[in-house]
C-alpha cells in the first residue's frame, strides 16, 4: 500500500498545483510530505502563494483565500477519487462576487462525476441549481421541505410542500 | 453511484416524516436561519455510518431524536433511509445484498438509550456491512464529500498528521 | 472584588436575557455559574433556546442563531461596560436578510456609546455606514486604502485615495 | 474616548504609510477577498498591545512585518500609530503622559528579531504604560472590542472557565 499512497499523493499534488494557479489565476501551490522517509506515517504540509505574494503560511491567507485553496484541494482529491455525491453547507459565506463565480465554474466542471448538494444564502449560488428545495418553519421548531420547481434560468414556481408522507 | 431520496423521521428538527428526491446536477437547499439545512446535512452524514455525537453537533448520539418543541413532545427515535441508485455489483455481493436490482437503501434508527440499529433493504445488518457496502467508492465516513458549516478551511488549519486521514481515504 | 464580579455578572446576565429575547422575538436564554460556591473561579455556562424551540444545547444552535446569541451576550456585555470602539470582522457572513437587519438595529442602538468599524461584504450592512473605505490591491500583494465619500442614502463617490503619505 | 487615526508603515500588507481616519459613528471596511481588510483590524488588535502571534493569524511575531511580493523586497520593521482622542485625565496621569491636551498617540514597533518597542507620543514607554493607559476602559487586550473573522462564536464554543475572562474584563 505504500506505492499506493504514493501514486495518489503525487496525482493529488498535481492536480492542487493545476487548480491553484487555475482559480487563482496564477500564483503556486504544492503539498509536501513532513517526513519523506516515513510515507506511510507521515503528515502533509501545504503550501500555497496567491500571485505576486510571498506568503510565509496559510495561516496568513484571507479567510476567502483560505477557502478558495480548501476548494482548490477538495477537487484536487475528487479527481483522483470522484465521491457519488458532495455536501457543500455555505462554502460560499466568506467568498466575493468573484470567487463566488469562480467556484460555480469550477462545481460544474465536476458535475460529471458527482451530484452536488449546496446549502447556500447566495442567489448567484442558487441560479446555478437544477432542482431547489426550501426548508421552512411554519410550525416552530418543526422543519418542512418546500421543492421550488426550476428551470436554470431562474423562474420560480413554489411547488406543493414535498411530500410529507 | 447516485443518491436518489433520503427520508427523515423523527431526527433533529424533522418530527413528521419527510422526504427529499435528489436529481443528477446540482440540489440546492435554502431557508432562513435556523430552519433545518443543515440538519438535512447532518441527516446523509448520520445514515452513513457516523460514530461521533460531535460531528453531529450534539453531545451524545440521542441528541439527534427530535427533542421537541413548545407545541410537541420529544420523540422516541429517531429514522433515516438513504436510497441509492447505480450500485456497484461488487459493492452489493460483499454486502450480502441481493442482486436483483441496483437500488438499495440504507437506514438508519437510534433510541433513546443510544444505540443504533442499522438496515439494508429494511433487512437488520451490522454497521461493518454498511461501510463495506460503501468501501472504495469515496462515500466512506471520514471522507471529503460531506463539508459541514465553517469546516471547509478544516482541510488547510488541521495538523499534517490528521490531513493524512483524507489522503488515504482517496488511496 | 467578589462582590464587583458577581454585580458585573448578573447585570450582564439580566441584558442578556432581555436582548435575546428582543433579538429572536420570544424564546428564553440565561447564564449561570457553573459552580455557585466559588464565584471566584467557576466557569460560565451559557443557556440559549429560540422561540419554539425546546433545546439540549446551544452547540445544536444553527450557525445563524449561534452569531445572534454571541450578538446579544457581546452587546449585553456592552451596555455593561462600553468599549470605546468595536470592530467587526464580516460577523454577517452567516446571517439571512432578516437577521442582519435585526444586527443592523442592534448596532445602531449602541452608537451613542461605542465607535464601530465593520468589515463586510454585504450590501445591506454597507448602507449603514457613516464613512466607507475600500482596501484595494491594484499592486500585487500590496493593499492601499481609499476612501469613499458618503451620504447615508448610498450615492457614494470614490474620494481620491486616502492620503498615501 | 474614540479612535482617531490608523496610520500603518511596513505592517503586513501595508508596505507604504497609509492612513485611516475614524469618525464618530460606523464606519465600513470593504474590498475583495485577500485586499488587506483583516489585516486592519489585525493593525488595530497589535498596536493595543496583543502578545499572541497566532492571535494575528502568523507563526511568531516578525510575520506581521511586510515579507515582501514579487516586486519589492521584504521590509524589515513594522510600525503602526493609533491616535485616540477624549482620553480621561486619570487614564493619562497613571501613565505618566504631559496633561496639555487629551489626545494621545500610541505606536508600536517590531524588528525582525521580533522584539517590540513600544512609544506613547513618540515617547519611548514599556508594553505596561500602554495597559495602564487603557486600564478599566474596555480597551484591554483580552477585551471583546475585536471580534475577529469567522471568531463571533468562539464567545458560545469555548470551555466555561474560558468564558470568565471576558466577564472579568468587564468587571
Ligand atoms: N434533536 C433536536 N430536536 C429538535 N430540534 C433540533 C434538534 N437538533 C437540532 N434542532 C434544531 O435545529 C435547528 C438548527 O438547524 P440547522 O442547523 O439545520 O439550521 P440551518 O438551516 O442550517 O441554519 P443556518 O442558516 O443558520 O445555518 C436548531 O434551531 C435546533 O433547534
Ligand atoms: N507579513 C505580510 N507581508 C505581506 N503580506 C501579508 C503579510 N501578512 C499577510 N499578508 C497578506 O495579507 C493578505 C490577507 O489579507 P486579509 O486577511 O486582510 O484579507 P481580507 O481583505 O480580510 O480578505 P477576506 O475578505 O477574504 O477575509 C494575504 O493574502 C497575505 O498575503
Ligand atoms: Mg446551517
Ligand atoms: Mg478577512
Amino acid at each position: 500500500t505504500k506505492e499506493l499512497f504514493t501514486t495518489t499523493f503525487q496525482q493529488i499534488r498535481e492536480n492542487f498545483r493545476s487548480l491553484f494557479a487555475e482559480i487563482f489565476g496564477g500564483g503556486s501551490a504544492d503539498l509536501y510530505l513532513v517526513d519523506e522517509g516515513d510515507v506511510l506515517e507521515s503528515g502533509i504540509e501545504i503550501v500555497a502563494r496567491p500571485p505576486g505574494k510571498q506568503l510565509r503560511s496559510i495561516s496568513l491567507l484571507s479567510g476567502g483565500e483560505q477557502t478558495m485553496t480548501a476548494v482548490a484541494l477538495l477537487f484536487a482529491i475528487y479527481q483522483v477519487k470522484p465521491s457519488p455525491f458532495c455536501v457543500l453547507d455555505e462554502l460560499d459565506a466568506p467568498l466575493d462576487e468573484s470567487n463566488i463565480n469562480r467556484f460555480i465554474r469550477i462545481l460544474q466542471r465536476f458535475l460529471a462525476h458527482s451530484q452536488f448538494i449546496v446549502i447556500t444564502h447566495n442567489k448567484r449560488t442558487i441560479a446555478m441549481a437544477d432542482v431547489l428545495y426550501g426548508v421552512t418553519m411554519q410550525e416552530q421548531g418543526v422543519s418542512k421541505i418546500v421543492s421550488v420547481k426550476f428551470h436554470k434560468t431562474g423562474d420560480a414556481t413554489a411547488d406543493q410542500p414535498a411530500r410529507p408522507l | 453511484m447516485h443518491l436518489k431520496n433520503l427520508t427523515a423521521y423523527g431526527f433533529k428538527s424533522f418530527p413528521d416524516k419527510t422526504a427529499l428526491n435528489f436529481l443528477p446536477g446540482i440540489t440546492a437547499i435554502v431557508g432562513p436561519n435556523g430552519c433545518g439545512k443543515s440538519n438535512v446535512a447532518d441527516a446523509i452524514r448520520w445514515v452513513l455510518g457516523e460514530q461521533s455525537a460531535k460531528a453531529l453537533r450534539g453531545g451524545e448520539m440521542a441528541d439527534v431524536i427530535f427533542n421537541g418543541t413548545d407545541r410537541r413532545p420529544p420523540m422516541g427515535l429517531a429514522e433515516v433511509s438513504l436510497t441509492i441508485g447505480g450500485v456497484d455489483e461488487n459493492c452489493l455481493r460483499a454486502a450480502g445484498v441481493d442482486l436483483t436490482f441496483d437500488e438499495v437503501t440504507v437506514t438508519r434508527r437510534v433510541c433513546r438509550d443510544g444505540s443504533s440499529e442499522y438496515f439494508i433493504n429494511k433487512t437488520p445488518c451490522r454497521l461493518k456491512d454498511i461501510q463495506q457496502l460503501f468501501m472504495g467508492t469515496g462515500m466512506g465516513r471520514a471522507s471529503y464529500s460531506i463539508m459541514a458549516q465553517g469546516n471547509i478551511t478544516q482541510l488547510l488549519s488541521s495538523k499534517p498528521e490528521d490531513r493524512r486521514l483524507v489522503f488515504e481515504e482517496a488511496a
